[in-house]
């Protein structure tokens, strides 16, 4: 899914959430 | 639903509201309903008395997101001794609005032409989630960076045996939108949004490991104190 790197943002949150 | 049809949304089982002892003869139970934008408290009365029930109105204590009946209780003949009916009460979200303890509480006034009857009943918040509850994903990520740390509640849903996308279907029925997915070191993340008839907007990270019947909901708002009744609307959307 390319949408002008939202989906990389949410992988950012995602990632910093699971290792905070 | 069947395959490839959305799911409904999440409707209680029917529960006595108003037992007949408590009300000359009068039983009623009932439960809320949404249904394309229209919510709906679905009552049964039943007539337990030994005399004919006739003229009957309801009415709304203030509430906390503004619900009342957004027309008469339509019962329009005399409900005979052990009679029983159903009847479907539309409801607006304009009506007075006043703090409710616990917020999802309800004061219900019924009358009929033996006396007035009261009674509390508990609506489940998904009735008040609104069909364009889709986050756009920019403001999503902008509204959670902004949404202090201090306003996110966390909360285990156990023994669910749902996968992701299932579990993601099963919430969209009930206005629980999925906007992104992320899987993190074998864990599914799912970023949600919805938003409740009176414009409040819920941000959820819902996370589930394969393997593990134990999910975990975070919840970020900005009117913290919804999130308790959210998180039940989660465990009955994915447990029902």
């Amino acid at each position: 899914e390319i949408e002008d790197g939202l989906d990389e943002a949410f992988g950012r949150l995602a990632v910093s959430r699971t290792n905070p | 639903g069947g395959v490839g049809l959305p799911m409904g949304a999440y409707t209680p089982p029917k529960t006595i509201w108003l037992p007949a002892m408590k009300a000359k003869g009068l039983e009623i139970s009932g439960t809320f309903v949404r249904r394309a934008g229209v919510i709906q408290m679905e009552m049964t009365l039943t007539n337990k008395a030994m005399s004919v029930m006739t003229d009957f109105a309801i009415q709304f204590n203030r509430n906390s997101f503004g619900l009342a009946p957004a027309g008469p209780l339509q019962v329009l003949t005399p409900l005979s001794p052990n009679q029983s009916i159903e009847v479907a009460l539309p409801l607006s979200t304009v009506g007075p609005v006043m703090k409710m303890e616990p917020l999802n509480n309800l004061q219900v006034a019924v009358k009929n032409n033996i006396d007035v009857f009261y009674f509390s009943c508990q609506y489940p918040i998904s009735m008040l989630f609104v069909e364009d509850g889709k986050m756009e994903r920019q403001v999503f990520l902008a509204t959670w960076k902004d949404i202090p740390n201090d306003n996110e509640s966390q909360f285990q849903i156990k023994d669910c045996h749902l996968n992701s996308d299932a579990a993601s279907n099963k919430l969209q029925g009930s206005n629980i939108f999925t906007i992104a997915k992320r899987t993190v070191e074998g864990q599914d993340m799912l970023y949600q949004s919805m938003k409740l008839t009176n414009s409040i907007w819920v941000l959820a990270e819902l996370r589930v490991q394969a393997g593990n019947p134990n999910y975990t909901v975070c919840l970020k708002c900005r009117a913290a104190e919804v999130s308790q009744g959210v998180f039940q609307c989660y465990e009955a959307v994915l447990k029902n």
